[in-house]
């Protein structure tokens, strides 16, 4: 598998 | 597509098909088991799972959260991870969110995606990021306490 670093996340979306 | 992508995708289709009467529980019992059964099967479990909750059909939107209730107490910390990411959580919220689907996301749907997010952050304190969308939520008035 792929090794995701910390960024592995998208920002939040803001309602 | 890979065999692992179409059988997930295959018992989605039936775990949430509008014409259930109810639950289909052997294909509910199969996806938790293949998503964590198979590499790659929680990123790739959890990519359907953000499709079908924005289903326009309610009956295949409420059966896909039910699925996903069904997985968080089922599926174990690794799946825990990935919905707590923002890259799922987004998802939830553009369903509640009049700035994306809330316009078009029914009332049932938009109590359910709340009341998911609300258990969750008492039961897997561990994804801060559950806790951090949900007070965006109430910071944008999305929520009312």
């Amino acid at each position: 598998p792929v090794i995701r670093g910390f960024s592995d996340d998208e920002p939040l979306v803001i309602a | 597509m890979d065999v692992v992508t179409t059988s997930l995708e295959a018992l989605i289709q039936r775990a949430t098909n509008p014409q259930n009467q109810k639950p289909d529980v052997a294909a509910i019992e199969a996806f938790c088991v293949m998503l964590t059964k198979e590499s790659e099967g929680v990123q790739i479990g959890t990519k359907l799972l953000a499709t079908h909750i924005q289903s326009l059909n309610e009956s295949e939107a409420l059966q896909a959260l039910s699925l996903l209730d069904t997985c968080m107490k089922r599926c174990g910390p690794l799946f825990h991870a990935e919905i707590g990411k923002f890259r799922f959580l987004n998802e939830m919220i553009k369903l509640v969110s009049p700035k994306y689907l809330g316009g078009r996301t029914t009332a049932s749907v938009r109590q359910k995606v709340l009341q998911l997010l609300y258990a969750w952050i008492r039961e897997y304190p561990r994804e801060t990021k559950i806790k951090e969308a949900y007070e965006m939520l109430k910071k944008q008035g999305v929520i009312e306490e």
